[in-house]
């Protein structure tokens, strides 16, 4: 099962 | 003063009806150099990063840089009011309350001027390293454009998968399984092309929807590059003579 995850998570 | 005009309208009408469904509120920063934007869908799944460069406008000015908040929903609203073979000004005083727009017909017979009210937006600009990447996908940007939408009738979530020889595009869903791959080749067919620069093998996984949504662009550009490094976001680049637009895409991960 996939799970999404959010641009936050890689820039800042 | 901020003073841009734009010759070949139809190229901001398909900039915001490419952007609309992703982004609702943006904040446009406009300097001498450029009109830019970066802003992030309300999931913070995508990012859309456009740039206009300034001088490929047929007359631009920027007295002094400024921050236009502007509706999008609103924006492609009074875009859609302009002809497609209209000119078009963008105008804003310094310290601008309203953005004006003139669309001005080719015989100069039509004139329309609107005024949008800007908005004060929150500003969230992201700092975007400069990066390699794996691997780079050059293809046709409506063929890209098709596999998306036909894999879609499959299941929600593309994997896709980059080696120095192929690409290929599979999907797992209720109905079934299958995959589309597609390999390097030079053709004089712009939509059989497919140009593939690749130090590391990629795999990895995005979801349909927004690649979907990104696919709007394809009227903007021939082409798309696709830049994917492991566990970092794809980009969907979409070039054109005014500047260019990209699309950022976190992926998905086996849980």
């Amino acid at each position: 099962f996939a799970v999404q995850l959010i641009i936050i998570d890689f820039y800042d | 003063m901020f003073e841009a005009l734009l010759g070949n309208g139809l190229i901001l009408k398909k900039i915001i009806e490419s952007i609309k469904e992703l982004v609702t509120e943006v904040n446009f920063e406009v300097t001498s150099e450029a009109i830019s934007l970066q802003a992030m869908d309300a999931s913070h799944v995508a990012l859309v990063v456009l740039v206009l460069r300034a001088s490929e406008f047929e007359e631009y000015r920027c007295d002094r840089p400024q921050t236009l908040g502007v509706s999008i929903t609103n924006l492609a609203k009074l875009l859609k009011i302009a002809g497609n073979d209209d000119s078009i000004i963008l105008r804003a005083e310094d310290e601008a309350h309203v953005l004006t727009l003139v669309f001005t017909g080719k015989n100069n017979e039509k004139m329309c001027e609107f005024n949008l009210n800007l908005l004060t937006l929150d500003s969230e600009h992201l700092g975007i390293p400069e990066q390699e990447y794996s691997a780079e996908v050059t293809m046709s940007s409506s063929e890209f454009s098709r596999i998306c939408r036909e894999l879609t009738q499959v299941t929600d979530t593309l994997n896709l998968s980059v080696d120095k020889e192929s690409v290929k595009f599979a999907v797992s869903g209720d109905i079934g399984t299958g995959s589309i791959t597609m390999k390097a080749n030079n053709s004089d067919k712009s939509e059989e092309k497919l140009i593939l620069n690749v130090s590391d093998t990629v795999s990895m996984a995005f979801a349909l929807r927004y690649l979907n949504l990104f696919n709007k662009a394809s009227s903007l550009s021939d082409e798309v590059v696709l830049s994917l490094s492991p566990e970092v976001p794809v980009v969907l680049k979409f070039a054109f003579d005014l500047g260019e637009l990209k699309y950022f895409l976190a992926p998905k991960i086996a849980e």
